[in-house]
């Protein structure tokens, strides 16, 4: 038996949200500490990891490990049923073919329930190598998404500098080209504004603009976004999933051939 | 002239 509810249903419609533009279908690991989710985009370029823990939840039991693959466009149109102020429960019998996603109003008066077929997925499991990154910078989300959206206006990439004055944000293409610097903030009333930078060593690296604005689309899900860069490694987006879990985009650098 | 290269270049399976 699986079953996890969660009174701020709304994070579970936003990680949708966050998912659903890159990954068509994806597995869901269901176990005792949480779920997970790790896929790969269609082109192999980018991978989404999805961790939800599962002291996260308002009542979590997963008695055995479960998978559950899942169209992402069928469980997206589900979770739109659901009211953004929804107690969200899923559940599911061991070795079903089935999850049932239970929608509770707050004040109890509307229970809907409904219930999805799930898919055998093959996919390709990465193991993620730990690494201390060269550079680590925190940005409120909503600067990460404007830059990212600005700067497509120039061109397919964007080339993202990190130094100790601060990172700068690039694109050129036909029309000319584009440059936003973000330096450290000094002060800030709200930590969620800070721009932060640590650095062991400079890095620049080349991103493609697609897939940058599609991670940018986890920004409701958090004020603020963590972009950890190494030289010739993939960049980890990361957003914070309220206090559940995390979104985590890995994209692959473009190199010069 | 820079190219794309997949995740795959940078994380094995496990």
């Amino acid at each position: 038996m699986f079953e996890a509810r969660l009174v701020q249903g709304s994070l579970l419609k936003k990680v949708l949200d966050a998912i659903k533009e890159l990954l068509n279908e994806a597995s869901w690991d269901c176990a005792d500490s949480g779920i997970q989710l790790q896929a790969m985009d269609n082109s192999h370029v980018s991978l989404v990891s999805v961790n939800l823990r599962a002291e996260g939840f308002d009542k979590y039991r997963c008695d055995r490990n479960l998978i559950m693959g899942m169209d992402l466009t069928s469980m997206s149109k589900i979770l739109k049923c659901a009211a953004n102020d929804d107690i969200i429960t899923m559940k599911a019998q061991d070795n079903a073919d089935t999850v049932t996603f239970i929608f509770e109003s707050p004040s109890q008066e509307k229970v809907s329930d409904y219930e999805m077929k799930l898919m055998n997925l093959d996919q390709d499991h990465l193991g993620i190598p730990e690494t201390d990154y060269a550079c680590v910078i925190k940005l409120p989300s909503g600067e990460f998404a404007r830059i990212c959206r600005d700067l497509s206006n120039f061109g397919e990439s964007i080339v993202i500098a990190c130094s100790k004055e601060g990172v700068k944000f690039s694109a050129a293409g036909d029309i000319g080209t584009g440059n936003i610097k973000l330096a450290q903030t000094s002060s800030v009333d709200k930590e969620e504004e800070a721009v932060i930078i640590e650095m062991q060593e400079p890095v620049t690296l080349t991103f493609a603009c697609r897939y940058l604005n599609m991670f940018t689309k986890a920004t409701p899900l958090s004020p603020q976004v963590s972009l950890s860069m190494s030289p010739d490694v993939p960049l980890v987006v990361e957003y914070s999933i309220g206090d559940i879990g995390q979104i985590q985009y890995f994209l692959a650098p473009k190199i010069d051939d | 002239m820079s190219s794309q290269k997949t995740i795959k270049n940078f994380f094995k399976p496990s």
